[in-house]
């Protein structure tokens, strides 16, 4: 599923 | 932070703001989907489980992982949960005699089971965060298809139901050229769950777009839906 990406989004 | 993510979160808490005042102004919920706005509390409840890691940053002093953008994530996450909270609590209080519960039929299960199986199979790592969070993304592209079942049923919409929901799908929209901008100018920023969630949640308001303009151009101040 690829690189985790962090949450910076709402 | 761009342009077209800034703009995006403020038409999402305008959209809020819209439909809060029509309530109060008229005091009335009538078209309005009691389910969709459920699925919404739903939705920000297990997506921002985070702010309990935030919170315990900040009790515990340890500022050095807290920048601006955590500040202003925090602020909105706290807005957002608090204004869709109240809009469930004034439906179910003071306007509950208002609200259009006999036509908002939908059968949540419909939605919240597939996007439970889904976030279980399709998340970017298996923890209890993260699946939760995917199942909010999951969750909000669909979380407005009771609201667009009561559209369907009415017929038709008043002038600011319509704003409410072109504010809502708008966000949306204005997030897939955000994420086209930062997939061009930040190496590594991919995230394949929120941009194919948020293009069926666009899509899913696609319809409704249109026949706003239409409305706009026209100059009703009801939006009618063809029969």
């Amino acid at each position: 599923t690829g690189d985790y990406v962090p949450h910076d989004e709402l | 932070m761009n342009i077209f993510r800034i703009s995006a979160d403020l038409l999402h808490l305008a959209s809020f703001f819209i439909l809060i005042f029509k309530m109060k102004a008229t005091k009335s919920c009538k078209g309005i989907s009691f389910k969709t706005q459920l699925m919404y509390t739903l939705v920000f409840t297990c997506r921002y489980l985070d702010l309990f890691h935030v919170l315990g940053m900040m009790i515990t002093f340890n500022f050095a992982h807290i920048t601006g953008l955590t500040l202003y994530n925090t602020f909105m996450k706290i807005l957002f949960l608090a204004a869709s909270y109240y809009i469930v609590y004034l439906m179910r209080t003071e306007l509950k005699s208002t609200s259009d519960d006999a036509r908002d039929t939908f059968v949540l299960w419909h939605i919240l089971a597939p996007c439970a199986v889904l976030a279980l199979i399709f998340n970017a790592q298996f923890t209890i965060l993260e699946i939760l969070w995917t199942f909010s993304i999951y969750l909000e592209a669909v979380a407005v298809m009771p609201q667009l079942m009561l559209l369907i049923e009415t017929g038709e919409a008043d002038s600011l139901s319509s704003h409410y929901m072109f504010a809502v799908g708008g966000y949306r929209a204005l997030y897939l050229v955000n994420w086209v901008y930062r997939y061009a100018t930040e190496p590594y920023y991919s995230n394949w769950i929120a941009w194919i969630a948020g293009f069926v949640q666009t899509a899913l308001f696609g319809d409704f777009f249109y026949y706003y303009f239409v409305k706009i151009m026209s100059g009703d101040a009801a939006l009618k839906l063809p029969t």
